[in-house]
């Protein structure tokens, strides 16, 4: 899930837009 | 005055505020029956991990952000997110919650293991967001100046944040002015929170050692 990656992993996923992967 | 263009800034920034909240039924889940310390951790991590989602969401509609260098984007979220997570949070305890939700949401993060030295700071600073009885439009273009600071760690180009910042202070200024005519230090008091903030945000890194500690 989301919540166990870092803030920065966090960050560049919701950048790019690719939540759901 | 504020300009044409100014209103429209405004409007877009207001709009993608309040389409980018964290999902209702996670902010319920805080409401419910009590949780363990456990339970209250892994919720309130949760919560976090979904916050720092909502404000890249919002982010990218800051017009001219998604125009910065990508890695000065992150550098920017990265040195914001706390910063950001404590005014949203904020605004939840000083909006008129149904009687009682505050107290149990207050009891909530008292029994999740943050020690005491860090709880005091948190909720003055709620107290003192309370007292300023802000606008929806402040509180986002306050959260978008906190997010626009050119003097994050890692920032490359803080030229490019600073105009970018720069046009947001100046709408909230125009815009305190007509809201608050009787009180002309608004947008300076405004600004006096972030500064309020920074010191928060330091507090926070400790938060997290102590909490996993615990």
């Amino acid at each position: 899930p989301a919540s166990n990656l870092g803030l920065e992993d966090i960050i560049r996923k919701a950048l790019m837009g690719n939540l759901e992967e | 005055e504020i300009t044409k263009e100014q209103q429209a800034l405004m409007k877009v920034i207001l709009d993608a505020y309040n389409r980018h909240q964290i999902p209702q039924d996670m902010a319920k889940k805080l409401l419910q029956d009590q949780y363990s310390a456990e339970e209250n951790f892994l919720l309130l991590t949760e919560m976090a991990t979904s916050q720092v989602q909502v404000l890249v969401e919002f982010t990218k509609n800051i017009p001219g952000f998604l125009t910065l260098d990508r890695e000065d984007q992150i550098a920017l979220l990265k040195g914001s997110a706390v910063e950001a997570m404590f005014l949203r949070s904020a605004q939840v305890f000083s909006r008129k919650m149904p009687n009682g939700h505050t107290e149990v949401l207050e009891e909530r993060i008292r029994k999740s293991g943050i020690s005491e030295e860090f709880i005091t700071p948190m909720f003055n600073f709620y107290k003192s967001i309370g007292e300023l009885h802000m606008m929806q439009e402040e509180q986002a273009l306050l959260t978008t100046i906190t997010i626009l600071t050119p003097d994050r760690p890692y920032v490359k180009d803080q030229q490019a944040v600073e105009r970018l910042q720069e046009t947001i202070l100046d709408v909230l200024r125009k815009l305190c002015v007509l809201q608050h005519p009787q009180e002309p230090q608004y947008f300076a008091r405004l600004l006096g929170r972030l500064t309020e903030l920074r010191t928060l945000s330091h507090y926070h890194a400790e938060m997290l050692t102590s909490w996993r500690v615990n």
